[in-house]
């Protein structure tokens, strides 16, 4: 089904290819990140990826936006560039953000970005297609088979286990604005730490 | 279904995305090509992304390969960066090879790529997982699935129908052995010309 489809796709298309060691001269995601804490002189709470699953399926272009005014930008972590299926010299790399914490007044770094399938699939939502209605009687469900097979592929794979954390959220309110993302990445920071 | 799935995904979050002009300095994939042609001097006969749909679903690294001895890579496009979903400036460009025709005794410059979704798939039937199982018994269904949605998604998108040739073939022989893909590309270039 559509949703397990994604986290399989997620899993071996992206997570696999830029969270480990891929060659002897990479860096894995922990490895990224202590080497940007210390060229930048910055602090990152937990050395994991956050993977944001919100409910809706709503992908903000980026995290630094009106409705998340404690998040700003940060240059990203190091680059992998592969070719893979013959396109050439294909470019990842892992976002970094920086999270003011009002409560105890210090910048929190970290590394962070919306499940990219997510956001396609909201797009093909808001298209017209052969099975664009199905899609949206299902999208529910279809983002909860996603969560759920992502986590069994990440659990049962050592070598990312630890690299990866996925946050499942509501992301709107009752009243159909969205909640302040900042604070869910937060409580999840605090509460790993 | 995984395949309609996949087709979606390439379509919204791909094709959608590099093909057409996304802003007022961008170029389409026309414009980018008679720039790469002019800029180097070169000819390509058909200004289109060739997209390899291979039936076994086995995506090559490169099309640089020992069991295509008449292609070789060439630089490629230009690059369209974007920041999508949180990823902050994820960078798409589409490839460009040229191919050896020995029957013309002309080189020929072609903008193509495997389907990227069916390489990850393949990745995900050489594992084991939650779904493999099934998966692996349905692959062909999964390949035909996708070709056929992405080809009603083209076909249904003006922006995009006439920048895209979908190649969907049988790319091994009946002894096990790989079909050389220069052979199958030249003879749609032809058609097509
Ligand atoms: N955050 C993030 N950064 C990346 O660089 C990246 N690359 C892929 N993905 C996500 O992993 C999964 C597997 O990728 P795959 O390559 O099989 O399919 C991809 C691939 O077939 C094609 N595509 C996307 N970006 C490129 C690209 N730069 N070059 C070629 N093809 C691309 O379009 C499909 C859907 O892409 P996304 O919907 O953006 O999310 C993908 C997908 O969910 C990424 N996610």
């Amino acid at each position: 089904n559509y949703g397990s489809g994604m986290a399989y796709s997620f899993f071996h298309g992206y997570l696999k290819l830029i969270l480990p060691k891929s060659g002897r001269e990479d860096k894995n995601l922990i490895e990224e990140i202590e080497n940007y804490a210390d060229s930048q002189g910055v602090t990152f709470p937990v050395a994991k990826l956050f993977i944001l699953i919100p409910n809706s399926c709503v992908c903000h272009v980026s995290l630094k936006d009106d409705k998340f005014p404690s998040i700003e930008e940060s240059s990203s972590l190091g680059e992998k560039i592969q070719t893979v299926a013959a396109v050439q010299n294909r470019v990842y790399k892992n976002s970094v953000y920086k999270i003011l914490d009002n409560k105890r007044k210090e910048r929190v770094y970290v590394c962070v970005e919306y499940a990219t399938p997510l956001s396609t699939f909201r797009k093909g939502l808001e298209s017209s297609g052969p099975h664009t209605e199905y899609y949206r009687e299902h999208s529910q469900d279809i983002v909860l088979q996603f969560y759920i097979t992502l986590k069994k592929l990440l659990k049962e794979d050592p070598e990312i286990t630890d690299l990866c954390d996925l946050i499942y959220y509501d992301d709107m309110e009752e009243n159909g604005k969205f909640r302040d993302v900042a604070q869910i990445i937060l409580t999840r920071i605090r509460k790993i730490q």
